[in-house]
């Protein structure tokens, strides 16, 4: 068998570029989902950090809550979803 | 299930509907009904009736758009994010969107209805033969005029079932031509052009006019995808180019190769390395009834579900026989109510309903006796206003009560305070200190939590104490802080920074708990030793402060217990 051909990865024009790293692409997530550094109408000024709100939206998903950006985490943040935040503030 | 902050639904049960526009992607007829499915879905489950207007302003606006389309979320192309509603109310309110980047289909690849030909509108049928060759897309192969079609089933030369595939060669959509096919070549701002363009628009869509000459007659119609239209890319939907060249080599079919994320794309010339011109290859595309039925659920009053199998469940997953999840229909029913009328009634329960839910009246032989209680003498001089922390405030008989250390005050109606009682004299089974209380309203019973048991009064008569674990409660928790009436048979339990909801009828939490607080009652300390609701309003209480939060969740006030409250 010959070695597999090496992918040369090109970038196409025009396509929505989001290549990002990992860590970026979860904090656009948690944000954009309501998880982190959500305005706060009044009150209680409760800055959540990335563990706590990691562990909120491996909750809402039903993943284990590690707090972590492992790999179901990070699958789970690349899955088609509807646009409507989880955490509504 | 969850609901939006205070519960916004609409105020009426005929609740009107109007498509604004259209994908190309799907026939007209075919959006149309996975519209009407994806409604049907929450009809049949509540007394709801959907109405269709063709203008005018409707309840539900619907629309499909891509990126920036006219609302502060933007959409992100292919994949992502499909699609988004917002909850019942005026303007927006209640309108839904879906991202046209995305492939829409009924979730299972190309659906391709055709018109004409003698298959009555027959999908065309992938794969079929015609004259010993296999098709997979349609084709223009026995044919002068260039016009796609393909065979309604399997094999042509046997049953001679066709029908034409959609094509701006045939029709078009929208536009002000009441679907008549495009005119090529064609003049737009003196220039001319032989296909489909997005020319001249912001949103991307493709268009043609349907006269040689824009300029002069202005007559036009948006494009419908052609089987093999490419998807996003910067070919404006311009179909597979086969074969075509990329770094080099010749590629008969779609490729992933180039990419890191696996997409099917090709070359809409015949060389991608001269012009650069690509599309993603159609692949199984998101279900437009499903996507649908979940926003409608939104656009009724519906947030996320944190239950994988439910329909409001955030994430897509394309399901082939779907039917609502019993989490959706307590969600719309607690918003809704039940759909009166005969049928069809909603899946029922698989436990079957002969078994009476558990009644707390009866004694459970596990229960631990009620223990002996003497009557402690109350200390009158002890006062409310030296108290800097109660051991649970809560509503009972509507007057709020302010319990600590085996006493507790109630605030009359009036704004006196009067007290103290001993809690011992009026119910004897209790211990001194109490963690949280609620009355329920439907039976008027008392629940009682102290540490990690929980008492029952009826009048006089008591059921407890027994362990929380009974309800349901993980046996983790300390004690249970606040209680928070939700509608008629919901309680929340709130310890440390989560919550559960109990259904007090059936004396268990219901699925997908426990929640953080802070997650859905944002703004408020997460370690709020005290929750309970008063007036219309949920307090939060820390140390000698509260926060108020009113029935759109906002917090609307911060406060001390002990002038604000107890008026000391």
């Amino acid at each position: 068998w010959s070695a597999p051909l090496k992918s040369k990865f090109v970038t196409f024009p025009g396509e929505i570029l989001k290549n990002m790293t990992d860590m970026e692409l979860a904090e656009n997530y948690l944000k954009k989902f309501g998880y982190m550094n959500t305005v706060q109408r009044s009150g209680f000024q409760s800055m959540v950090s990335t563990e706590k709100a990691l562990k909120m939206m491996q909750r809402q998903m039903g993943l284990e809550e590690t707090g972590q950006l492992d790999t179901s985490t990070l699958e789970a943040m690349k899955q088609p979803r509807c646009g409507v935040p989880d955490v509504a503030n | 299930y969850k609901t939006f902050a205070g519960d916004p639904k609409w105020d009426h049960n005929d609740v009107t509907y109007r498509i604004i526009n259209y994908t190309p992607d799907l026939e007209i007829s075919v959006v149309d009904d996975a519209f009407a499915r994806a409604f049907k879905v929450w009809s049949d489950v509540t007394p709801l009736t959907f109405t269709r207007l063709y203008d005018g302003t409707a309840d539900i606006m619907i629309s499909f758009g891509k990126a920036d389309h006219g609302d502060p979320y933007p959409f992100d192309g292919k994949d992502g994010l499909l699609a988004h509603a917002y909850p019942p109310g005026e303007g927006v309110q209640g309108d839904a969107h879906f991202d046209d980047d995305e492939f829409w289909t009924l979730g299972k690849g190309p659906v391709v209805k055709t018109r004409y030909g003698n298959s009555e509108g027959a999908m065309c049928h992938f794969p079929f033969t015609f004259e010993g060759k296999t098709y997979t897309t349609c084709t223009t192969e026995g044919r002068t005029d260039n016009l796609p079609w393909c065979a309604t089933t399997a094999d042509y030369s046997r049953d001679k079932k066709y029908g034409f595939c959609p094509s701006e060669l045939l029709y078009t959509f929208g536009g002000n031509a009441d679907g008549a096919e495009c005119v090529f070549p064609f003049v737009f701002l003196g220039e001319e052009y032989d296909s489909c363009t997005t020319e001249g628009r912001s949103d991307g869509y493709r268009w043609c006019a349907t006269t040689s000459n824009f300029d002069n007659d202005k007559k036009y119609g948006f494009c419908p995808s052609r089987d093999t239209t490419t998807i996003g890319g910067n070919s404006d939907g311009a179909p597979c180019h086969f074969p075509f060249e990329f770094l080099g080599k010749e590629y008969d079919s779609c490729t992933s190769e180039g990419r890191g994320d696996g997409k099917l794309w090709c070359g809409t010339t015949d060389s991608y390395d001269d012009d650069k011109k690509w599309g993603f290859c159609p692949d199984q595309g998101y279900s437009l009834f499903l996507v649908a039925a979940h926003e409608f659920g939104h656009a009724l009053g519906l947030d996320h579900s944190n239950i994988r199998e439910a329909l409001m469940y955030p994430m897509y997953t394309y399901a082939e026989d779907f039917s609502l999840h019993k989490d959706d229909i307590e969600g719309i029913q607690y918003l809704y109510g039940r759909r009166t009328g005969p049928d069809p009634t909603p899946p029922q329960p698989d436990t079957p309903t002969t078994i009476p839910y558990p009644d707390p009246d009866e004694t459970d032989p596990t229960d631990e006796p009620t223990e002996p209680t003497t009557t402690r003498p109350v200390d009158p001089t002890k006062d409310a206003c030296k108290v800097t922390k109660f051991d649970t405030i809560t509503v009972i008989e509507g007057v709020l009560h302010f319990f600590k250390d085996g006493h507790y005050w109630k605030m009359s109606s009036n704004g006196g305070l009067k007290g103290p009682f001993s809690v011992s004299e009026r119910w004897s089974a209790l211990p001194a200190v109490i963690d949280s209380a609620f009355e329920n309203m439907l039976t008027r019973k008392l629940y009682f939590f102290s540490g990690t048991r929980f008492w029952v009064y009826t009048g006089n008569s008591v059921l407890g104490p027994r362990s929380i674990e009974k309800l349901g409660l993980p046996n983790t928790i300390q004690k249970v802080e606040g209680a928070l009436q939700r509608g008629k048979g919901k309680v929340l339990l709130f310890s440390g920074e989560n919550y559960w909801r109990l259904d007090v009828k059936a004396q268990k939490i219901d699925m997908g708990y426990p929640r953080y607080t802070d997650a859905v009652f944002g703004g408020v300390p997460n370690d709020a030793h005290d929750v309970f609701q008063y007036k219309g309003h949920i307090y939060f209480c820390r140390d000698r402060f509260y926060w108020r939060m009113n029935s759109r969740r906002q917090v609307d006030r911060v406060g001390y217990v002990k002038y604000d409250l107890l008026k000391c």
